[in-house]
C-alpha cells in the first residue's frame, strides 16, 4: 500500500 | 496603479491552461519583479509555482505591490476570449476589486475589454528552499506527457529510477505491468529533443500519475521539461517559458506504508 505524503510534511509555511 | 502588457495572449492562455485543473483559486502577486503565483492543490499534496518576469513585457507597472485574488477558472474563460496573436494589458488599480483585461487584435482593428470580479483570498504560502538534487533530468516536453499517460493505463503510480545515462519510468497494476526506459541522447541536432540525465547519486522514488497529468497541462509552453528528484524530498517539474519565466509543479513522493 503507497501512501501519498502532503507537501506540509517539506516545506515550512510563512 | 498596476498595468502590463504582453504581446501575444497566447503564453498567458496556455500559462492558465495549465494551473486550472489543478488549482481552483489563486492569487497573483504583482511586483516591480513581474507575477507570481504559488498555490497547493485542494489535497495538499501538490504545488504550483508561476514566474512571469518584468523583462519580458512590453511594458510593466507597478506603483505598489498589489495581491490579485483569482478564479482561475473564471480567468481562464476570459482568457479564451482572446486570439492567440491579439496583444494583452492586464490592468488593476491599487485598492480595486476589479482586473481589466484588454484584447487588441493585432491590426488593431478590434479591442475587447473584460473586467474580472477579484476575490479577497488568503492562501498559504509554503518556503521552499534552493536546493540541489540528486539527479535533474531533461527531456522533450511531449515524450514526458506521453509517458504519464500511457503509464496511467496500467497503475495509478510511477516509479522513477534515475542512473548514469538513462532512466526507467515503471508502474504496476491489476492488468499487468510496464516499463519505459529512456536513454540519455549521445548527439543531437535540435536541442528540444534531447534527453539529458545529470546523476550525483542514483534515485529510486514513487509519484502518483493523477498529479503528472494535470502537471503535463503546461507541455505547450515548452518544448522540454526538466524533472528534478532527490531521495525523500518533493519532484519538481519545470517548464521554462521562453524570455518571460517558469511554471514548476512540486509533488509529494509516495511511501510504502
Amino acid at each position: 500500500i503507497w501512501k501519498q505524503l502532503e507537501l506540509n510534511r517539506f516545506y515550512s509555511g510563512h | 496603479m498596476f498595468e502590463c502588457r504582453l504581446p501575444k495572449a497566447e503564453v498567458l492562455k496556455k500559462t492558465m491552461d495549465a494551473l486550472k485543473d489543478l488549482i481552483k483559486e489563486a492569487v497573483w502577486d504583482v511586483s516591480a519583479q513581474g507575477l507570481s503565483l504559488q498555490s497547493m492543490d485542494s489535497s495538499h499534496v501538490s504545488l504550483v509555482q508561476v514566474t512571469l518576469r518584468t523583462e519580458g513585457f512590453d511594458t510593466f507597472r507597478c506603483d505598489k505591490n498589489i495581491a490579485l485574488g483569482v478564479n482561475m477558472d473564471t480567468m481562464q474563460k476570459l482568457m479564451k476570449c482572446a486570439s492567440n496573436d491579439d496583444n494583452i494589458t492586464l490592468k488593476s488599480e491599487d485598492n480595486g476589486d476589479l482586473l481589466s483585461l484588454i484584447f487588441e487584435s493585432p491590426n488593431g482593428e478590434k479591442t475587447s475589454e473584460y473586467e474580472m470580479k477579484l476575490m479577497d483570498l488568503d492562501i498559504e504560502q509554503l518556503g521552499i528552499p534552493d536546493q540541489e538534487y540528486s539527479c535533474t533530468i531533461k527531456m522533450p516536453s511531449g515524450e514526458f506527457q506521453r509517458i504519464c499517460r500511457d503509464l496511467s493505463n496500467i497503475g495509478e503510480s510511477v516509479n522513477i529510477t534515475v542512473v548514469k545515462g538513462g532512466v526507467d519510468f515503471s508502474a504496476k497494476g491489476d492488468i499487468g505491468n510496464a516499463k519505459i526506459h529512456v536513454t540519455e541522447s549521445s548527439n543531437v541536432d535540435n536541442e528540444k529533443d534531447a534527453v539529458t540525465v545529470e546523476v550525483n547519486e542514483p534515485v529510486n522514488l514513487t509519484f502518483a500519475l493523477r498529479y503528472l497529468n494535470f502537471f503535463t497541462k503546461a507541455t505547450p509552453l515548452s518544448g522540454q521539461v526538466s524533472l528534478s528528484i532527490s531521495p525523500d524530498v518533493p519532484l519538481v517539474v519545470a517548464y521554462e517559458i521562453e524570455d518571460l519565466g517558469h511554471v514548476k509543479y512540486f509533488l509529494a513522493p509516495k511511501i510504502e506504508n
